[in-house]
């Protein structure tokens, strides 16, 4: 996979559309205190699935959505969306590569994702045993295809989750992106200030960054 | 679980004692399971000793060395599971210029699979990116973000995004 | 002593606000006692609002923002009771060079009363200092200070340090 | 009081006998990753009294004792020395200046310095009512005078407070500094990572800072 675009509208202090396109190699992200920097590195871990609005820095998850200024009214919803390229076929719909080698999951995959979830339809999660592998319903992607995750919140409350304009479930996304250091404990992420803990951190936590790749 | 666990484990460690020594030019860096026979439930304890020093828990280290230490660990969990992008937030404030330049040089060295986005306020980490986004607030509280030409060398850039500011 | 905390508290209150306008530019800094009929036990909340933004919770201030509120703080404390010094170790790491300037600027204007000891990587933080002291490890694992020229410009200084470690 | 000096002998990095001696204004503490500046700030938090092991990032005490290199042995004791100079009188031996303007305050003071605790003497804070104004035994000093405090750990665990050379107790050492930020809640000193967490602390830990200054 590789990240082409990331797009943020009403999310903390983006209140107008932006476009960050991403090239290749390293990207600095520079500019005064205070000006939006770690805004949009929030924003990337918010369209990932990031549950907790403290890890957001915010008290309740709708401090992400902007507030106003002394000039602008405060906005009724956030939104980001995050387009990636697959660099080489992603046969199961899981872009950390196949969690398992057992020839069944991979059909279970193919099977799921050619019927995604219609968002009424109870979760299977809830009912029966785990299935031997999570079954992604998430679209298998070919050498060079693209796919779009986003994300919506309301200052009601709701929130849409969506792959390729399409809405999914949270657990899609975070299956998609399991085994990449993307999901869960993130250790691709890593957010200002949290670079000092790592070593002080209490030793279970330090396990979950290995788990999350295991 | 298990086997994978301890595979990601052994794998991971490995890479962590290789990159700890490239960022440190030396020394030892490993992961230690504190209950070894439990690997499902065990928490894990780091060991960091900088070259020529003596071995003393990780808490004594300096501010410097134990963001080396765990940036070391992180592009270890890397090496073994890459990861489409890292994201990086000013990662580098602790660091002074011989470890800034150590950092930028793995980072570049590993960019040839990831991309790599990394919030800084210091000029040494912005000459070793391949382009620069600047981000500004032309109007209090509204953040809007200059595209920058790529062929421009940073110092004009940062130039060009503090009078923007 | 119920008498004397609503005195300082009052006091430290009013500075926290002059102090506040000056590193920021403008904006409101504020404590406010959670409970205010019993200021004996009440915890302290703290409002900072950077000038042109819309009041939120301190939480959601930036890393720079965070540091110079804080030192707005501290500095107003130090308003109302002087200390014989001051020690600051390395709270200049999340600043950008603007607020780097504001705040280099009102330690040398409290600095007539005041020692201050600041730990720094910055260059802009040592060209404000009177004096520089390096400290190196010419053999591994000890500490040794190296006694510095006053009438050295900083940079000039450094290269020296650098050049010694 | 004005800084003069601080002296460090087998303080953690600080192996021999090192001398600070400081200046007017503002001196700034240079050098490279982990060649010892914020042991010179553990080194003053110290002497002025710390306990918390924690606090001086170690886990027991001892940790602040040289623990040796490849080609050093350990120290078997760590001893920190901090001389000032007081810039007005500080009549009753508190450099805080006087808590509390009752006038027997002040002569409870002038007597106790005059005769000093002898070091086997219990403490008369055990028995009886505290006294009005905790009856600080330290000496009085003219514009112009010094004092040095002083401390020192064995590896056995047995530690010394000294004021001017003569062994104290850690009380009077932090009654002499108390109100002036440098003792309990240190206000004066900012330790390296503590000023992005001073805005996030709970409110009791921000209350204690003000009531160090009351
Ligand atoms: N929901 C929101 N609506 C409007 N503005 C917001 C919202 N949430 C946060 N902000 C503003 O965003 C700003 C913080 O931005 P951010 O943390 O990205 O700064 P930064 O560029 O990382 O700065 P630094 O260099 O200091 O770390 C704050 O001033 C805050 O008021
Ligand atoms: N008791 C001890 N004996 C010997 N060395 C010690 C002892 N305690 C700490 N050290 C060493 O001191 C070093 C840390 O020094 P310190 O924290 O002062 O560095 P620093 O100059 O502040 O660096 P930075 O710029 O990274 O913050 C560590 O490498 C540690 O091993
Ligand atoms: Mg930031
Ligand atoms: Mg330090």
């Amino acid at each position: 996979l590789r990240l082409d675009k990331l797009e943020l509208r009403g999310f903390k202090s983006f209140c107008d559309t932006t476009q960050v396109i991403f090239h290749e190699g390293v990207t600095a992200i520079v500019g005064p205190n205070g000006c939006g920097k770690s805004n949009i590195v929030d924003a990337i871990t918010w369209v990932l699935g990031e549950q907790s609005a403290k890890h957001l820095r915010g008290g309740k998850m709708e401090d992400v959505i902007f507030n106003g200024t002394r000039h602008r009214k405060p906005l009724g919803m956030a939104e980001v969306s995050l387009t990636l390229t697959a660099v080489q076929d992603v046969p199961d719909g899981c872009a950390g590569g196949a969690l398992d080698d057992d020839p069944t999951s991979a059909l279970a995959a193919a099977n799921a994702a050619a019927n995604p979830v219609a968002s009424g339809e109870p979760s299977s999660d809830a009912d029966g045993p785990p299935p031997r592998r999570r079954a992604p319903r998430l679209p298998q992607l070919l050498a060079g295809e693209k796919i779009t995750i986003g994300r919506r919140l309301y200052r009601s409350g709701d929130s849409d989750y969506l792959i390729n304009g399409r809405i999914c479930r949270l657990r899609d996304i975070q299956d998609f992106f399991s085994g990449t250091g993307l999901s869960r404990a993130h250790y691709a992420i890593i957010e200002q200030g949290r670079i000092g803990q790592i070593l002080s951190s209490k030793p279970h936590e330090r396990r979950a960054l290995i788990e999350e790749a295991a | 679980t298990r086997r994978r666990f301890r595979e990601a484990f052994d794998h991971i460690n490995a890479y962590f004692g290789e990159i700890f020594q490239e960022l440190f030019g030396g020394g030892r860096g490993e992961m230690l399971l504190i209950e070894p026979d439990d690997p499902l439930e065990s928490g894990i304890e780091i060991v960091a000793q900088p070259p020529g020093k003596r071995l003393q828990s990780v808490l004594l280290l300096s501010g410097g060395e134990k963001a080396m230490a765990a940036l070391a660990l992180i592009l270890a969990i890397f090496r073994y599971r890459p990861s489409p992008f890292c994201v990086l937030d000013e990662v580098d404030a602790p660091l002074d210029e011989a470890n800034i330049d150590r950092f930028t040089d793995k980072v570049r060295a590993m960019s040839r699979q990831t991309q790599f986005l990394i919030v800084t306020h210091n000029k040494r980490t912005m000459e070793a990116a391949d382009s620069i986004y600047g981000v500004t607030m032309p109007e209090t509280g509204v953040s809007k973000l200059l595209s920058v030409r790529f062929d421009d060398k940073p110092s004009a850039v940062t130039q060009a995004i503090s009078s923007a500011a």
